[in-house]
């Protein structure tokens, strides 16, 4: 494996967007997830529609919270079409759903893998230049104040409350860390980015691991 | 506006966040001399109570998931 990878290289990730005061990051990661598989197999990067997710995807509950696994799940079982977010876009409130034909232009998934690599951060390394940005469910009370730098306390696991994308890893340093893409906008963090220590599950970074296919 | 009820809880709540600040910064530092550290502080967030904070970001639920293992990877490969 290199000692550092990270998928905005290959150009194929969407910018940092920013979920407001909506609780919906579990529709940011997996939609963001699936466009970075889109683009992975050749397509155009695109940003896609996470309202559509945060609308649709009834096992969830919209903005007050939901789980990527259970958007996955539907997004798989349905086949719904993922549509551009110019489309259907996002405002930061759970509405209704919107259906759109099977004929309508979208994306939708070929299925999905979801794992725990708690105690085995070096396979999922290996699973995200296998696979590409991963979705993860992390514990990101403190994430409140984080500035910079690479998170390696103030942190719990199995007690997991967002999600967000590993986009790529940097081994090369003292402290090898997660380059993990949150949803708060640009401001918040390193561009948007957030760093985590590689290795000591911190924060559960590994605990809830998922990636959709395309 | 300064002075309303609603500034005074705000600033109230931000007082004790960059106490909190100073303690998890001091924590870092002190206690673990590690290169790279996170740094905490002021940004965007630091009017608002960590449990007000918490019901409006943090709306992930975890969902319990198999290990993955060799078998898993294996598994792939049948028909």
């Amino acid at each position: 494996l290199p000692p550092k990878f990270d998928w905005r290289d290959k150009n194929v990730v969407t910018p940092v967007r920013n979920q407001e005061s909506c609780g919906g990051c579990w529709a940011f990661s997996v939609v963001e997830s699936i466009e970075s598989s889109c683009a992975i197999k050749g397509r155009q990067l695109e940003l896609l529609s996470a309202q559509e997710v945060i609308d649709c995807s009834y096992r969830d509950a919209g903005c007050k919270g939901g789980s990527p696994i259970n958007a996955l799940i539907w997004l798989n079982q349905s086949k719904a079409k993922l549509v551009k977010e110019s489309v259907y876009p996002f405002n930061a409130k759970t509405g209704l759903c919107r259906y759109f034909s099977r004929s309508a232009l979208g994306v939708s998934i070929t299925g999905f893998k979801a794992y725990s690599f708690r105690y085995n951060e070096d396979v999922m390394m290996e699973k995200l230049l296998e696979w590409g940005p991963l979705v993860a469910v992390v514990d990101a009370v403190s994430w409140q104040d984080y500035l910079g730098g690479i998170i390696q306390h103030h942190c719990s696991q199995g007690q997991s409350n967002h999600a967000v994308v590993i986009t790529g890893y940097d081994a090369t340093g003292d402290t090898p860390y997660w380059i993990v893409r949150n949803s708060w906008g640009t401001k918040w963090g390193v561009d948007g980015y957030v760093y985590i220590k590689m290795g000591k599950n911190v924060c559960g970074i590994a605990d809830s691991v998922a990636v959709a296919f395309v | 506006s300064a002075g309303s009820l609603q500034f005074i809880h705000k600033y109230h709540v931000f007082q004790q966040n960059v106490q909190r600040h100073e303690t998890m910064n001091l924590f870092s530092s002190n206690f673990w001399n590690e290169s790279g550290s996170a740094v905490y502080g002021i940004n965007q967030f630091s009017d608002m109570s960590p449990e007000v904070f918490r019901a409006t970001y943090l709306g992930s639920r975890s969902v319990q998931l198999p290990k993955y293992t060799l078998f898993s990877k294996n598994a792939k490969k049948l028909p």
